[in-house]
């Protein structure tokens, strides 16, 4: 029974794609089967696995609204090992979708079409657009648990209370909690003091759900979606590479193994 | 007669609010009328001013939803010298404005805002939120041009496409074309080679439109939001407060002076 886990952080740039890819490819690299999900019109989990999101024939967004099974819009991602259901420009449609009033909300479209696919994976994870509308809501309402990457800078923690109090909120409509399943400290410099404090807050104030693994500064993490390529297929011993093979590795103990 | 510029891009964390903030800032400092209208629910140049959004009586959604003229919704900063139009969380419900299906698109809800207004300001600049929705449109038909903030790094470069083409669509739709105001290279590594490539792709694809200063990274600019304080205010010598005066000057140089 696979776990989905979304991927969020309404924050833009603190890592989420970078994360989505990266946490995919080492689980993968475990031998562990992975869905990745795009879920953001702007379809950067899709070109950095490799997809040229132009020519793909269907996408996650005709999956949503009923014109094809996730079975069909998905492809195997090469070197790296997971699927994905990729995204293009069509998923911006979503937000008309919510047009019409007298249907329900269309917060549970990911829901359902991911219903049936679960015995097929271990993970599922799902990458979030940075927002809290309507396609983040999807995430959070298809979603077992929360991975929220946070960059330890200011504006990044300032907006943590507003997906906490969001998750709250979908908790509380679906009945049961919606639990985080960690924070992830992203991009960080231990050589700047702004960088350290925020930390220190962090661990302060998600004590539990903290993950312990920290995500260095390191430009392969960047280089390596030009080439269409997670960072353990681009540069497998830098310092990226390793440290998102610790958090796979973190990320199996926490939520039970494969 | 302002000049209205909305400061926009959908990828996340290139630096918008930043560039809002500290453009804004060093225009005051030149001693020119700056208003700065923040249209995104995080809320980001709000706290970056030093203005606590928990606190405000009285948000830019006020103002959008034709409840409070904007110049009652607008307050000054201090010290950096221009005028703000603060927004928190209740700018999230734009989006539900979008559910009346027999009511004119909401996508002028912030020009109509600004009628009127326009001549107590050398400068309008609008802080979009990471995302081609509402609150984004309102910023796109309001301004008379748009500056795009890039980051040069691959996902940055990847996403300017669609910001032309919706920047194109929306020209139509008015009658006139949207002018780009320019193109601004941020968080600037001069060590890397990757921001280098893609820098040279900025220059040949917008050879007229790209600004020549460029935004180092500069951890004062990351520091100075916790402080509530542009970056000229909090370490005025410091190369992100050169490199934002450098900009604010050869802005008014492009844009005719104030
Ligand atoms: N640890 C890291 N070190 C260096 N660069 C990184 C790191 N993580 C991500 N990046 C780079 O920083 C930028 C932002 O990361 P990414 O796009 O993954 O964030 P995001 O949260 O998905 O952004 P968005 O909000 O637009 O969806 C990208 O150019 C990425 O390559
Ligand atoms: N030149 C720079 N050097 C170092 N840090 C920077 C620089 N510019 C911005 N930052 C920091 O990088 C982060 C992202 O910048 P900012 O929030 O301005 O981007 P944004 O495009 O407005 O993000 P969003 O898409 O969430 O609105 C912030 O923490 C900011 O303090
Ligand atoms: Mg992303
Ligand atoms: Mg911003």
């Amino acid at each position: 029974m696979s776990r989905i886990f979304a991927i969020a952080n309404q924050k833009g740039g603190v890592g989420k794609t970078t994360t989505a890819i990266n946490l995919s490819a080492a689980l993968a690299s475990l031998g562990d089967r992975v869905l990745l999900i795009d879920m953001d019109a702007q379809g950067n989990a899709t070109t950095g696995s490799g997809i040229n999101k132009a020519l793909v024939p269907l996408s996650i967004y005709d999956a949503l609204i009923g014109e094809a099974q996730l079975s069909r819009v998905t492809v195997h991602t090469a070197p790296a090992g997971y699927d994905l259901a990729p995204a293009n420009g069509d998923l911006a449609g979503l937000s008309v979708v919510e047009a019409r009033p007298e249907a329900a909300p269309p917060y549970h479209l990911l829901r359902d079409t991911l219903v049936g696919s679960e015995d097929r994976y271990d993970w599922i994870f799902v990458d979030a657009p940075p927002a809290l509308g309507l396609a983040t809501l999807n995430c959070l309402f298809a979603a077992h648990a929360v991975l929220v990457p946070v960059q330890c800078e200011y504006y990044a923690l300032e907006g943590l209370s507003d997906l906490m109090q969001t998750m709250r909120k979908i908790g509380e409509s679906l009945g049961h909690q919606l639990p985080l399943a960690g924070v992830l400290r992203t991009m960080y410099d231990s050589r700047s003091s702004l960088c350290n404090d925020v930390s220190e807050q962090l661990c302060e104030h998600f004590a539990d759900a903290i993950y312990q693994t920290v995500i260095p500064r390191n430009i392969r993490l960047a280089e390596a979606p030009s080439y269409g390529l997670p960072v353990l297929n681009y540069s497998p011993s830098c310092k990226g590479s390793q440290a998102y093979i610790a958090l796979a590795e973190e990320f199996r103990e926490r939520a039970g193994g494969s």
